[in-house]
C-alpha cells in the first residue's frame, strides 16, 4: 500500500541544549533483565519478547505473539541466539551484559528480518516466519 | 549488507529521483541542507541523482517528522528506542520521530545531553532503505541497525558500497580507493546510554 500521512505532523525542534528532554528510552528497563537466561521467569521478559517481535526475531504468526508472558522459554532463546549472531556478539543464549547494552542502543526501526529471512550473519532465519514486512513494493 | 526480500530497487526508467519535505514540518534550509548532504553520499558511488522538489505529493520519496502513532501502524516511542524508519523502493516514505533531540550542527559527540542524535546519520541509514539496502552486521557499516546517542557516523565504507552498486551499478566518477573498509568520520563520546 501506499502511505499517505493522514495525521498531525509535528515542527520538530532542534537541539537547544537549554531546553532538553532527557526522559529515558522505555527500553532503558531492560538492563534489569541483565543475566537472565532459560526457565527464569522475570518481570518485563514479555516486553523483551514484543522487542524480538518487533525487529522480527520472534514470528508474529506464533499462536503465543499475542500475549507474551514473563517465561524465558526456547522462542526468546532462540530469537536472543540469532540477534547475538547478528551483531556479532557471543552466541550464549542468554541476556548476558554485552546483548543487553546492544539491545537498549537506540536504532532503525525497520526489522533486521524481514519475512522470515536475514541476510544479516544468522543467514536465514529457521522459523515459521516472521510476517512482518516492513518493505511494501506495490 | 543485505537486500529486502525480492531485492526491490528502483526501476531502471527511475534514475533520477525527487524527494520532498512533509509541508507540515516546516523545516528550515538547514535542515534540508542536512538531507541534501545525506542523499549526496550515495548519489557519489551510483548512477543516482536526487533533487529536492516542493511537490510533495509527486516526489519520489517522501520525507516526515512523525510523534508516536502517525498511521503506518510502527508508532514511534518517544525519546530514543527507535529513532527513525523507512520503505523499500518505490514506497519511498521514509518517517523519523519527532521526539528526539536531533543535532543538525556543531559537534554531536560534545554534546552535553546525552541522548542527542545526529540528524545526517541517521538520514543517510534510512537513504540505504528507501534505495532498497536491508542491514549489515558490518558494525562500520551505514547499514548496520543501530547508533548510540552522541554518535556521528555519515561516511559509507565498502560494505555499503558494494551493496547499493549491485543494485544500481558505480558512478563512473566514483574513485574506490576513497572508501574505507572501515569508517573514518565516526565519533562517539563515552558510549551511553
Amino acid at each position: 500500500h501506499f502511505f499517505e500521512p493522514n495525521v498531525p505532523t509535528p515542527i520538530p525542534s532542534w537541539l537547544n541544549e537549554t531546553q532538553i528532554n532527557e526522559t529515558l528510552s522505555e527500553w532503558d528497563a531492560f538492563r534489569n533483565l541483565s543475566g537472565c537466561h532459560a526457565g527464569d521467569r522475570v518481570d518485563g521478559l514479555s516486553k523483551l519478547k514484543k522487542y524480538f517481535q518487533y525487529f522480527g526475531y520472534i514470528s508474529n504468526s506464533s499462536s503465543s505473539s499475542f500475549n507474551f508472558t514473563d517465561d524465558f522459554d526456547d522462542a526468546l532463546k532462540s530469537a536472543l541466539e540469532t540477534y547475538q549472531k547478528n551483531f556479532n556478539l557471543d552466541v550464549t543464549g542468554e541476556l548476558d551484559e554485552r546483548t543487553v547494552q546492544q539491545i537498549v542502543r537506540p536504532r532503525c526501526g525497520v526489522p533486521d528480518i524481514v519475512n522470515g529471512s536475514t541476510t544479516m550473519n544468522s543467514g536465514k532465519y529457521n522459523s515459521s516466519s516472521s510476517t512482518r514486512f516492513h518493505s511494501v513494493s506495490h | 549488507y543485505s537486500f529486502f526480500p525480492g531485492k526491490p530497487r528502483w526501476p531502471d526508467s527511475k534514475r533520477d529521483l525527487t524527494y520532498a519535505f512533509s509541508p507540515g514540518n516546516q523545516l528550515t534550509d538547514d535542515v534540508k541542507s542536512v538531507f541534501a548532504r545525506a542523499f549526496e553520499r550515495w548519489s557519489t558511488v551510483t548512477t543516482l541523482t536526487f533533487t529536492v522538489t516542493d511537490s510533495f505529493y509527486t516526489a519520489d520519496m517522501k520525507i516526515g517528522f512523525f510523534s508516536g502513532d502517525h498511521g503506518d501502524g510502527e508508532p514511534f516511542d518517544g525519546v530514543l528506542g527507535t529513532l527513525a524508519h523507512a520503505f523499500s523502493p518505490p514506497n519511498g516514505q521514509f518517517h523519523l520521530d519527532g521526539a528526539e533531540n536531533w543535532v543538525i550542527s556543531g559537534d554531536v559527540t560534545k554534546s552535553s545531553v546525552t541522548s542527542a542524535v545526529d540528524l545526517e546519520s541517521v538520514a543517510v541509514h534510512e537513504i540505504g532503505h528507501l534505495l532498497g539496502l536491508g542491514h549489515s552486521s558490518v558494525e562500520d557499516a551505514i547499514m548496520y541497525p543501530s547508533i548510540s546517542s552522541r554518535t556521528r557516523k555519515v561516511e559509507l565504507v565498502q560494505d555499503d558500497v558494494t551493496g547499493i552498486q549491485e543494485l544500481y551499478g558505480a558512478n563512473p566518477s566514483y574513485n574506490a580507493s576513497s572508501t574505507p573498509s572501515a569508517s573514518h568520520e565516526r565519533e562517539t563520546s563515552d558510549g551511553g546510554p
